[in-house]
């Protein structure tokens, strides 16, 4: 396997960064909340918002590296991502969160809940076109 | 005279991950 591309998060999970949400509408990144996202895959067209629960949060094969195990969308396919510790991840009626809670304040100062097995994350897939 | 401050906008969608399920073989 490849290991994971990057081991720097880019700045748009800094905290204050501005978002551009599908209905054109602008938001700092700790200030969305999950109908921006569903409301942005509504109108954005060809993209849609999967629900991915983490079942496994274990130490990755490359270090400072952690690898989150999903199920994604209504077919419940398992996917696994291979993220440094700090990456947030929105989850539903949560909001941001992250492996380490301390080190994204610490990098991002973005503030985060600590992600758990059981969490239910926000995703984006390609809408299948029927 | 102060120079206009750029301020980079960024896409929703680059928040969240693509997490496409892999094909079936």
């Amino acid at each position: 396997p490849q290991p994971p591309h990057s081991t720097t998060l880019p700045s748009h999970f800094m905290k204050g960064a501005i978002i551009q949400l599908a209905t054109g509408e602008l938001k700092r990144v700790e200030d969305l909340q999950t109908q921006d996202f569903v409301r942005s895959a509504e109108v954005s067209g060809g993209l849609k918002i999967d629900s991915s629960t983490v079942v496994d949060i274990q130490e990755s094969q490359w270090p400072g590296f952690v690898t989150l195990h999903f199920v994604v969308g209504e077919q419940q396919s398992k996917v696994c991502l291979d993220v440094p510790p700090e990456h947030p991840f929105f989850v539903y009626g949560q909001g941001w969160s992250s492996c380490s809670p301390s080190q994204t304040a610490q990098l991002f100062a973005l503030p985060c809940h600590r992600l758990q097995v059981g969490d239910v994350c926000i995703s984006i897939s390609l809408q299948s076109i029927s | 005279n102060v120079e206009p401050r750029s301020v980079a906008v960024f896409p929703w969608h680059s928040l969240v991950p693509f997490l496409a399920p892999s094909q079936p073989d």
